[in-house]
């Protein structure tokens, strides 16, 4: 799930647009 | 007085604030009862997951962002994350809440690990922003130009961002002239509480250590 990536790689895929965990 | 284009401007920052929050369910938990610091560290952990990613849709729709250098959209990201996170989080506090709600969030916080020293800037800036009973537009508005604060670390094009910040400040202070005529100062008591989400920004670097040493 998401909650165990770090800030950036959250926000890189956020940015990308996929945010399934 | 505001023009149409900052009218228009000022709507779609509202209305992507208001599209993108933390989804109910995922707030819902916060409100169960009886759970442990270990349950409560967990918790906390989805939300700022769930945050920063409610953080990165708001901001993918503010005019120009995505406009910017790809790296300069993660510095500025990563710079205001947890400004942003805690300003989202002070309006949830001072918005009215059904009775025993936000008693209920306090102790989950309190109950989670969070060291005391921390815990008290944190609920002070919480205060503060409550006082100053802030619309939505307003709140919309500050937080679009926390992120787009232009001396992020690692931003490159720092005129670039200044460039989108200005026309925000421009809106907010128009806004805040008419919101609240019979406070002059009401939009440098604004500003004031980005510096002072800067401070929570030190202490929240501190914060994450202690938590993972505890």
């Amino acid at each position: 799930p998401a909650s165990n990536l770090g800030l950036e790689d959250i926000i890189r895929k956020a940015l990308m647009g996929n945010l399934e965990e | 007085e505001i023009t149409k284009a900052q009218r228009a401007l000022m709507k779609v920052i509202v209305d992507a604030y208001n599209r993108h929050k933390i989804p109910q369910d995922v707030a819902k938990k916060l409100l169960q009862d009886q759970y442990s610091a270990e349950e409560n560290f967990l918790l906390l952990t989805e939300m700022a997951t769930s945050q920063v990613q409610v953080l990165v849709e708001f901001t993918k729709n503010i005019p120009g962002f995505l406009s910017l250098n790809h790296e300069d959209q993660i510095a500025l990201l990563k710079g205001s994350a947890v400004e942003a996170m805690f300003l989202r989080s002070a309006q949830v506090f001072s918005q009215k809440m059904p009775n025993g709600h936000t008693e209920v969030l306090e102790e989950r916080i309190r109950k989670s690990g969070i060291s005391e020293e921390f815990m008290t800037p944190m609920f002070n800036f919480y205060k503060s922003i409550g006082e100053l009973h802030m619309i939505e537009e307003e709140q919309a508005l500050l937080t679009a130009i926390t992120i787009l604060t232009p001396d992020r670390p690692f931003v490159k094009d720092q005129q670039a961002v200044e460039r989108l910040q200005e026309p925000m400040l421009e809106v907010l202070r128009k806004l805040c002239v008419l919101q609240h005529p019979q406070e002059p100062q009401y939009f440098a008591r604004l500003l004031g509480r980005l510096t002072e989400l800067r401070t929570l920004n030190h202490y929240h670097a501190e914060m994450l250590t202690s938590w993972r040493m505890n």
